[in-house]
């Protein structure tokens, strides 16, 4: 049959391997071979192939005894991937047609062990098989594929390189834990792996940062859909253990890329996950010194970096979709109807159950909200750009009337979304963490409030609070500003009701 | 409330003060402490 | 109805695929039982560092001939260390993704001799690589044309003389005499012949 004949040529690739250097050319003069006689020569052809030497490694995985080289086949098959992505004229097809349609196999032949053996499932030839074609890659394409002779061939590779990762990034995002449980402690590995990740942090012009985020995204959805209050399943555990390395370790090496997404990254992000969030809000730019933010003589007015806007690669102005005109026009000219379309757009049609502290559902759109909060703060940083900061910090100017609005004609629900969006942007000396440090201290002492007052304030302090009591690292703004609203003249908040009615609380802020 | 991270970055490779603070993405073994047991090949770059 | 279902090539890799989408579109409220054995199962044959290691199908001879011991160890060192860095070698140039490695501070206890011998006889290596880093950083730099390794010796002369310091030039001699020799007077640097490390 085919698949035998198909088997019969990568066994002898396999022997081929373990006997000569891959450079030697009777490896190149094989994959000659192959391709004048017909293995590849035909779509069918190489799906079949594709299919006969992955299910060949798989089994020859299983079968091997465990402490033995037990990846012989898987090895042989990834470099053969990479051979034929460099070897090959690509006239019918392009590379990445062709390396897509390979990724579209083995993914569909994973999907098939997956769905078949259940619990019985292994991922690890499949982890090694991506592991490896990685690390192949990786050896071929340093220097800009210095190592290829051919000029033509070199360009086109280069070119190609991107493809190539965000090929394996979308097999990636179809290979999800949500999708694939069986596959879920193999795929973050892999999302993490020393070839991908930095990399995929490192292409030029920030390339591979959206697929980035989406596959962070995946990984904290997994996380928040399986994350109960009373009850997270140990491998649920484990899977927040390993995410928490991993993002102590994006913190370390690229900072700005936690820096320019934390508005997408913190959407899915499970409101319990308090110490995560810190960690990726309290990423700074290299390079950046920043003052100590317990100094009590520090004024956030002073510091240099506040001038600075930060860079944002998402733009929130996208997940505003019906609010965007009524948020842009009011802060043009505010009106009261704009107003009123605002604070009564940002519900959702119908409850959804949330894992939050102290709640169980939530009724508004929290993305919405975010989405608002931070488009206006961009857009603050923007005027005071253009104009003065005097546009900005100001209780009548429009941006900040919009938020206190939301304030205003929310019920507690609303304010305490709004408050939390506005702490996600209390961050490292910047032109947002300045603003919303001004907006936060104005909505705690105004005295505009009416009966609503003590709530608002007891959001503030709790939303603050929150984010400080936690081990560390806790954010550079978060510290500032709760040090503000305990510096600042008049009552002391430690003789305000709702602090005195928690004594643990009382407590916490009197050591403060 | 969180954990102390001064192990968990002890364990990445990270300094706790600001010396000495290199990349670990490039030679990270895996997400877990427990599958870390023996050190990866980084990438790395040979002339002809 | 697409007609890739109808492909008998894509049988049944596609069905189960789709499948698989099914709880992205409508994801389980709390974890169905059977995925809670499929995620401890995943959890069981989490994949460690070996299986993340570089793969090397072929395993090379020593480039050049040598006498070795048959208990010559095969095998690559792996180990974990998490000592902290040496401060003192924290030039920025060196404070690289290699420095914090078991294997690269090893290698900056090894004498010439140990690093000479690893960067001629493990050609086209992680090793050889470490072993050229690590003589860079000492200071030796390679020559492509010879192939040999290359010192720089400056030798502050004591006040008074026409010069303040003399230089000359070391190399090793891996060909014949597996030692460190003095450069002639003929010889001239010309920096196009060095690898720039």
């Amino acid at each position: 049959t085919d698949q035998e004949k198909m088997s019969l040529v990568f066994t002898e690739w396999v022997k081929l391997l373990q006997r000569v250097p891959d450079d030697d050319i009777s490896v190149v003069v094989f994959i000659r071979q192959m391709i004048e006689k017909g293995v590849l020569s035909s779509t069918e052809g190489m799906v079949k192939f594709t299919n006969a030497a992955l299910e060949l490694s798989v089994s020859s995985f299983k079968e091997s005894d465990p402490t033995s080289d037990v990846f012989i086949a898987t090895d042989a098959f990834s470099k053969l991937i990479v051979k034929l992505l460099i070897l090959q004229e690509f006239t019918d097809m392009t590379r990445a047609d062709y390396f897509k349609l390979m990724i579209s196999v083995i993914t569909m032949v994973i999907s098939e062990d997956h769905g078949r053996m259940r619990e019985g499932f292994n991922e690890r030839p499949y982890f090694r098989l991506i592991s490896s074609l990685l690390c192949e890659w990786e050896c071929v394409s340093g220097h800009n594929f210095i190592k290829m002779g051919d000029q033509q061939c070199r360009s086109e590779l280069v070119e190609f390189n991107f493809d190539f990762y965000n090929i394996i990034a979308s097999f990636l995002h179809s290979t999800q834990p949500i999708a694939f449980p069986g596959f879920s402690f193999a795929w973050i590995t892999l999302i993490s792996h020393r070839m991908f990740l930095p990399k995929m942090l490192r292409l030029p012009e920030k390339a591979g940062w959206a697929k980035l985020v989406l596959l962070f995204t995946d990984l904290l959805k997994f996380m928040a859909q399986y994350t109960k209050k009373n009850d997270v399943p140990d491998a649920v555990s484990v899977v927040y253990k390993g995410a928490l390395r991993i993002f102590l370790a994006v913190a370390n090496d690229a900072p700005g890329f936690l820096v320019e997404n934390h508005y997408e990254l913190l959407n899915n992000l499970p409101h319990v996950y308090m110490q995560l969030r810190n960690i990726i809000l309290s990423a700074i730019p290299k390079n950046l010194v920043v003052p100590n933010p317990y100094d009590p003589n520090l004024v956030i007015d002073d510091v240099i970096g506040c001038h600075d806007a930060p860079t944002v690669f998402y733009d929130p102005v996208q997940d505003l979709h019906a609010l965007k005109k009524p948020v842009d026009n009011y802060l043009r000219i505010p009106s009261t109807s704009l107003q009123r379309a605002i604070t009564t757009g940002i519900f959702k049609p119908e409850y959804q159950k949330d894992n939050g502290i102290g709640y169980d559902t939530v009724s508004v759109d929290t993305k919405l909200i975010n989405a608002i909060v931070f488009h206006v703060g961009i857009e603050a940083a923007l005027e005071k750009h253009k104009t003065t900061a005097t546009a900005i910090f100001n209780t009548k100017s429009s941006y900040y009337t919009l938020l206190a609005s939301l304030l205003n004609d929310g019920n507690s629900e609303v304010r305490f979304h709004v408050v939390q969006a506005i702490a996600n942007q209390l961050r490292y000396p910047n032109a947002h963490t300045h603003w919303f440090n001004y907006v936060l201290k104005n909505f705690f002492f105004a005295e505009d409030w009416g009966s609503n007052k003590a709530e608002i304030q007891e959001i503030i302090v709790r939303t603050l609070l929150e984010r400080i009591v936690t081990n560390k690292p806790h954010c550079w703004g978060a510290v500032v500003t709760f040090a503000d609203l305990l510096k600042a003249p008049g009552a002391s908040i430690t003789t305000f009701q709702f602090i005195k009615d928690v004594p643990e609380v009382e407590l916490i802020i009197k050591h403060l | 409330l969180g954990i102390d991270l001064t192990p968990v970055l002890h364990s990445l490779g990270i300094p706790s003060n600001q010396q000495g603070r290199h990349r670990v993405l490039e030679t990270f073994q895996s997400p877990w402490v427990e599958t870390s047991r023996s050190e990866v090949e980084p990438r790395f770059f040979v002339p002809e | 109805q697409y007609s890739a279902f109808q492909n008998p090539l894509f049988s049944p890799g596609l069905n189960y695929w789709l499948e698989t989408k099914r709880t992205l579109i409508q994801p389980h409220d709390t974890m169905p039982s059977e995925m809670a054995s499929q995620l401890e199962s995943s959890l069981l044959n989490c994949p460690d560092s070996l299986d993340a290691d570089t793969p090397s199908l072929h395993q090379d001879v020593l480039s050049m001939p040598h006498p070795t011991s048959i208990f010559f160890p095969n095998e690559t060192i792996r180990l974990v260390s998490n000592d902290p860095i040496d401060i003192s070698r924290n030039h920025p140039k060196h404070n690289d993704i290699y420095s914090g490695t078991s294997l690269a501070r090893i290698m900056s206890k090894f004498d010439l001799d140990t690093l000479f011998f690893i960067f001629y006889h493990y050609q086209g290596s992680y090793e050889q690589f470490l072993s050229a880093r690590e003589l860079t950083i000492r200071g030796w730099q390679f020559n492509k044309v010879n192939r040999c390794w290359f010192y720089k010796e400056v030798e502050k002369l004591p006040p008074g003389m026409e010069q303040s310091e003399e230089i000359s030039w070391r190399y090793f001699d891996y060909q014949k005499s597996w030692l460190a020799r003095r450069c002639g007077a003929e010889f001239v640097y010309r920096e196009e012949e060095f690898e720039r490390i």
